[in-house]
């Protein structure tokens, strides 16, 4: 199994220390932090980082790419083309060993499956930054869209924000994952409209540990209570852990085979 | 006594409500808000809100000048001429009326005593657009940083940040306010630097109250637990409130005058 998950969204979101609660280890360092006098006048280029990973006693390769420098220039005309850019070399990539390579190799996928999208919790709606970049990944690749730092919003401003949100989504026609398709039995149909109600996930990441009642878990301890990411009463993060490891990850791999990939290759052909 | 505040800082940082919460009334609505479909293309207008205000057994004329789309487009280049150009038209018009105005007479003063900027809590420092933007203020008028919703750090994220922006501060050679000087005598002097250890004051702002061991308090409600603005334990919004309102209120609204005015003053007169 190799799963290709992309992260992008402004620093500070949240995004390395998601990774690293996601797959439950130290997966990644900080990056996007720069020194004090050194402004990031420049976008960094995106980084692959590969993790072999064990998840319900399945190993799994894990590429995490990053996005540095996204959205945090005074100007961001264009940051989106070094990200659009690195989706579409994949599928040219793999469309080229594809046309090259014997019938029945196993071709190495480095295909992006998933793109994880994360929205700042200002409590009002999305910036122009993100409709503009999720215009153009919706159209190319799985996007999952999450509410980064949700601890930061009370469960009446969580709800607000995310029903803003999820308006301005269909007000756009984003075609975010899972996409309504008549390839799904009935079944997964009646999943996806579920877990569609929930998308954005409000998730809360922690690389550190805390105790609740007796028990050792992943959270952040404020002067005033613990944040459990364990929690589904505190946050979405279970739900979110649940849906891309196992029960789309699956269909998160095939889709962009299916949809994104063909989509690439019929255009390539056809030009 | 007339006070003009004004708030510079992207939307979705509090603003509104750390006003209100300042004021302990309800002095504003969100500004900033679009409908969904409703991308902000340009940036609004520079708004100013008058209010009378009783603190302390004063009655204080209270003008908050609110800069809507500040750092919320895809390219902010130039988004903070609007705010420089405000900023000095009210000491070009300030110094009109005093080359016209009758000696004695008492000159309204709209000039602006302080700008409260509101830092994003990253947890990694200031961004790009923050150093432009301090620079630029911090050369013509008071500027006091504040980390915007600081219920979203740990203590010990709250800790780092806080020294990373301050050597950030250094490092650029940002005049905030106070400034060294030698109009304040030893006490004063002592006084600011013990408050220049806390800038960048990390506040939370709430417009709900809550209940905290049978009294009523300004705070934020969440499932683990519940922010209390008022306890300097959570956060710092105390010492800023008396700050502006208290102890540094008559200082801002001089040294606006004396060093700020004085400067753009003498360089008129000069050209
Ligand atoms: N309040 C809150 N802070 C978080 C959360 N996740 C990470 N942080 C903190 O936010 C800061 C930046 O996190 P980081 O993972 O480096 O963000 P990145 O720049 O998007 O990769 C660090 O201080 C983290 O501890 C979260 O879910 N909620
Ligand atoms: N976590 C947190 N949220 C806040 C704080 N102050 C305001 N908010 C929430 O953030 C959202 C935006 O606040 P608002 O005052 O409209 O921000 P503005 O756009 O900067 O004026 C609202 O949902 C507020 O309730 C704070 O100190 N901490």
């Amino acid at each position: 199994f190799q799963f290709n998950l992309m992260v992008v969204g402004q620093s500070g979101l949240g995004k390395t220390t998601l990774i690293n609660t996601l797959f439950a280890s130290q997966l990644a360092s900080s990056s996007g932090r720069t020194e004090a006098g050194e402004p990031i006048t420049k976008t960094p280029d995106i980084k692959c980082v590969s993790h072999v990973v064990e998840e319900n006693g399945v190993r799994l390769k894990l590429n995490i790419i990053d996005t540095p420098g996204y959205g945090d220039q005074v100007n961001n005309e264009k940051c989106w083309d070094p990200i659009t850019k690195y989706i579409k070399d994949q599928h040219s990539q793999y469309l080229r060993k594809e046309l090259t390579a014997q019938r029945e190799k196993h071709l190495p996928d480095t295909r992006v499956h998933c793109v994880l999208f994360f929205i700042q919790p200002t409590g009002h709606g999305l910036k122009p930054i993100d409709i503009v970049v999720l215009k153009k990944l919706t159209e190319i690749a799985n996007v999952v869209p999450v509410i980064a730092k949700s601890d930061s919003l009370t469960l009446a401003e969580r709800q607000a924000f995310k029903e803003t949100v999820q308006m301005e989504f269909a007000h756009h026609r984003l075609k975010l994952y899972p996409l309504d398709s008549a390839d799904y039995d009935e079944d997964e149909q009646y999943q996806n409209a579920q877990i569609k109600q929930f998308i954005p996930f409000a998730v809360v990441g922690s690389d550190k540990n805390v105790v609740v009642k007796g028990k050792t878990v992943r959270g952040r301890k404020t002067r005033w209570g613990v944040v459990n990411v364990e929690d589904e009463t505190h946050c979405e993060f279970p739900y979110l852990r649940n849906f891309l490891i196992c029960s789309h990850l699956q269909d998160l791999i095939e889709t962009t085979a299916h949809v994104h990939y063909e989509a690439f290759r019929s255009k390539q052909l056809l030009a």
